[in-house]
């Protein structure tokens, strides 16, 4: 039978910064064919398919649709196979090979970890898991 | 099925928008 793709709304502009990634408008409906969580979605429209960011779209039926998971506070270990460095005040720093605490998996990629004391978003795509966490 | 998605991490929501995103 006939595949139904989630249909998103697109809420910001977007400009494309490499070969596999589209342009977006705001205001285009756009139907998703594979989510990746990493925040990178996979658009399959009328003329043209590509990659686009999940930050740049909400769900066309109800905004409030979850399919976001709840944090887990007491986090799940990760390791860090890329050091970024924050550009944002709310985002955080890491070296490679850092193991950090992953508290929330928001679908946009940008995850919220926590090493320490300090807490912030960090590109997801930057993370392995390390195992489970003991209790 | 489909290409690899791009190495580098996405942009973050627009924050005037950072509201109603996925």
């Amino acid at each position: 039978g006939p595949i139904l793709l989630d249909t998103y709304r697109v809420i910001a502009d977007f400009t494309k910064t490499s070969k596999h990634e589209i342009d977006l408008h705001t205001g285009d409906l756009v139907e998703i064919v594979e989510k990746n969580q990493n925040g990178w979605w996979f658009c399959q429209g009328e003329s043209k398919r590509g990659w686009i960011p999940a930050s740049y779209l909400e769900p066309l039926d109800g905004p409030e649709e979850a399919e976001e998971g709840e944090p887990d506070y007491e986090g799940e270990m990760f390791v860090t196979h890329k050091a970024y460095k924050a550009e944002q005040r709310d985002e955080i720093s890491l070296e490679v090979g850092e193991t950090i605490s992953v508290i929330h998996k928001l679908l946009d990629g940008w995850w919220v970890v926590r090493k320490g004391e300090q807490t912030g978003h960090f590109p997801s795509m930057f993370l392995h898991r390390a195992g489970r966490q003991e209790v | 099925t489909v290409k690899n998605p791009p190495q580098n991490p996405p942009p973050r929501p627009p924050p005037e928008t950072r509201r109603k995103r996925v």
